[in-house]
């Protein structure tokens, strides 16, 4: 569940 | 509420004008740069005559491009990241559409009552055939009537963060810290009101934006669950992953 927003989550800002 | 000193207050503020400078999508320059060009009748009538489901996929996938940017600015938020990953997700499921809706008024032209989508601005009538005319008119009312408070471009900052971090929520496991946060960001935004010598209603006509945003999320919910009764397949197979997340 909510495996995208984990992910955009996880990724550092750039 | 918290006790926050000036500099603090100052602080917050600047972090989150930077965060949202750099994730609004479109700078005003360069929209201007794009010297407002609306849709041109033949234009206006190819997006009236797609398929019903063809048009709600292209906004589907705006829409789904729109938050990515709010995720960004989330993220960017001093405090977002310290949260518990259930609490962030919490609050970008009932948010993000909340900040793309405020954030619209950046790319709204009050005077022709168009918005930015697709290249050019394009009035309600280009979204007929998504079958939703009253939920376009009123997204069309709200961006015209977030446009009349002309906002700058920190008090939109902080107003979406202030959105973002709503600590009313249902599901939160750490609600009390959403709240402090929340109170902060407040503070923040009165602040900067003062600063630029606001008048003191603009604080609650921000209120009232609220509720208004949220009856608008809302209705988006049940028209799509009222096209998706129809096109389950369509959604399934053709709409971006993150919109079904966030809406599903």
């Amino acid at each position: 569940k909510h495996k995208i927003l984990h992910q955009l989550l996880q990724n550092s800002t750039s | 509420p918290p006790t926050v000193s000036m500099a603090e207050l100052d602080h917050l503020v600047q972090i989150i004008s930077k965060s949202h400078l750099e994730t609004c999508q479109y700078l005003r320059e360069e929209l201007q740069q794009m010297s407002w060009q609306n849709f041109l009748q033949d234009e206006v009538e190819r997006y009236q005559s797609k398929p019903r489901e063809v048009m709600w996929q292209l906004c589907a996938v705006k829409i789904t491009e729109a938050i990515q940017y709010v995720v960004e600015f989330a993220k960017r938020i001093d405090g977002f990241m310290d949260l518990c990953q259930n609490d962030q997700i919490v609050l970008l499921k009932a948010g993000s559409l909340e900040v793309v809706f405020v954030r619209m008024c950046r790319v709204f032209d009050s005077q022709n009552n168009t918005v930015y989508f697709d290249g050019k601005f394009a009035g309600p009538d280009v979204f007929k055939a998504l079958g939703c005319d009253d939920l376009i008119t009123s997204v069309f009312d709200f961006a015209k009537s977030m446009c009349s408070l002309h906002l700058t471009e920190d008090e939109l900052a902080l107003f979406s963060a202030f959105v973002l971090l709503s600590a009313d929520r249902s599901w939160l496991q750490e609600k009390l810290q959403v709240e402090k946060l929340q109170q902060k960001i407040q503070l923040a935004l009165q602040h900067v009101l003062q600063k630029n010598q606001r008048e003191d209603g603009v604080l609650n006509k921000l209120r009232c934006k609220v509720s208004a945003l949220r009856s608008l999320c809302s209705r988006h919910t049940e028209k799509l669950s009222a096209f998706r009764a129809i096109y389950p397949d369509i959604v399934r197979t053709h709409f971006p992953p993150l919109y079904k997340e966030l809406f599903g």
